[in-house]
């Protein structure tokens, strides 16, 4: 395909192909110009297998590993809050993300430790792989997603001090990693209410994912106490109460063409959708709340 | 013009104006159509989570001589349309296509596993026009 506003001949007035176009761009139909080969690699896996026209038998490139059922039922959850059941965006959302990425840790480094009776010690080795967010989805948010595992009900909350740490591994040496930053906070959850604790850890994360680290490998470690902090909590029996390690999710702005960009349809309509968009940008603060928008809705920014 | 009216077979003025709509709304008029597909059908629904059935419709149909303002058709149209009824039948005639769309919001698996969901722009088609 020809790409748009661009001459290829005029029987009458003889105009030739426009300078910069040489004959060897015109390849067959189904080899990609030269140009659109390397946004391919781009692509969503959606849009390969369109761009293929289906000849790529998706189905023998099934997904390696199946995700985990927790993360996928999440996900679902978010896919319901934010679309109709045509699969629509919702148009009541303002949020500036237009993808949400989630990735489980890799298993081998998940070890546990602790004694139970002195309040269950949950540490774990995190090691999240992230080749998969492209050049053109920018980091808005970073979260990371526990679920608790509860095997005995309980009705108490629970109070956990956290340790982050991010560990730079410096491959020209072997010594074990050092860890470059870490920050403590303090968590007061009610179990019982709760499925999913969301611990948004953008401002930690933003300085390696700014720098598409494609591996973060950081270690996680809780201190949880059953009861009320008020009062003394007591550990009345062991609880086995498995912190199962977290997934990560990314909030992300994806700038390609293909990316819906809802703050287009929020400030204007493309009156003609064949006229290449000019792109708006958008100055948006990793953190996504003090963010400048530029979608003219006050509600929008009334509601952030 | 007159000719046409020469041909115009002996009607009743009822009928003349229900004549002339075969020139301004043709039979087969340029309109959106209805398509629903399952991903299961395409074989996707492995590694597409949601949603489950999609409805890109389509246009089709035929664009009429005078097209203006009823398919929000620039200008160009016409003349397209002109210089393939009197300058040379191998510019082809103006096609019935999607104007405008709406996004659709995909849940997929990706190959190591993790999941996105991800809005895509231009996926449904909501309105034809004759370009």
């Amino acid at each position: 395909p020809h790409s748009r506003g661009r001459v290829v001949s005029d029987k009458t007035s003889g105009l030739l192909v426009a300078p910069e176009d040489n004959a060897s761009e015109l390849n067959p139909l189904l080899q990609l110009p030269k140009g659109a080969r390397r946004g391919y690699a781009l692509l969503p896996p959606l849009l390969k297998v369109l761009s293929d026209r289906g000849h790529q038998n998706w189905e023998s490139e099934a997904p390696r590993l199946q995700p985990d059922s927790r993360a996928l039922r999440y996900m679902k959850r978010l896919y319901k809050m934010s679309a109709t059941k045509e699969g629509i965006p919702k148009t009541n959302k303002s949020h500036l993300y237009n993808t949400v990425r989630l990735f489980t840790p890799c298993s081998e480094c998940k070890h546990r430790h602790g004694d139970l009776m002195k309040g269950d010690v949950h540490s774990v080795d995190l090691l999240f792989n992230l080749d998969r967010v492209t050049a053109l989805e920018h980091l808005l948010k970073s979260v990371l997603l526990y679920s608790f595992d509860t095997s005995v009900p309980i009705s108490s909350s629970i109070t956990c001090m956290c340790h982050l740490s991010v560990k730079e591994h410096d491959f020209s040496s072997q010594v074990c990693p050092s860890v470059s930053h870490t920050i403590a906070f303090s968590l007061h959850v009610e179990v019982r209410k709760r499925k999913w604790v969301e611990i948004d850890v953008t401002s930690f994360l933003q300085p390696l994912i700014a720098t598409n680290r494609r591996n973060i490998h950081m270690a996680v470690n809780f201190t949880c106490l059953m009861g009320d902090p008020q009062q003394t909590p007591k550990l009345e029996n062991s609880v086995s109460v498995a912190l199962v390690p977290p997934s990560l999710l990314l909030y992300l702005n994806d700038t390609s063409e293909q990316a819906y960009h809802r703050w287009n349809s929020l400030g204007h309509r493309r009156k003609n959708p064949v006229r290449p968009r000019q792109r708006s940008s958008l100055l948006v603060d990793p953190t996504g709340d003090r963010g400048r928008e530029f979608s003219q809705g006050k509600r929008a920014s009334r509601r952030r | 013009r007159d000719e046409n009216l020469k041909a115009a077979p002996a009607t009743s003025p009822y009928n003349l104006s229900e004549y002339f709509k075969q020139f301004l709304f043709p039979q087969n008029e340029c309109e959106l159509h209805n398509f629903r597909l399952s991903f299961s059908q395409l074989k996707w629904d492995k590694w597409i989570i949601a949603p489950h059935r999609y409805s890109p419709q389509y246009c089709k149909g035929d664009c009429p001589r005078v097209v203006g303002h009823r398919y929000g058709s620039p200008v160009h149209t016409m003349v397209q349309n002109i210089i393939y009824e009197k300058l040379d039948s191998t510019v082809p005639k103006p096609s019935c296509v999607p104007a405008e769309y709406s996004p659709l919001s995909v849940l997929t698996i990706e190959p190591d596993g993790s999941i996105v969901y991800k809005e895509y722009e231009d996926m449904i088609a909501t309105k034809c026009t004759c370009r």
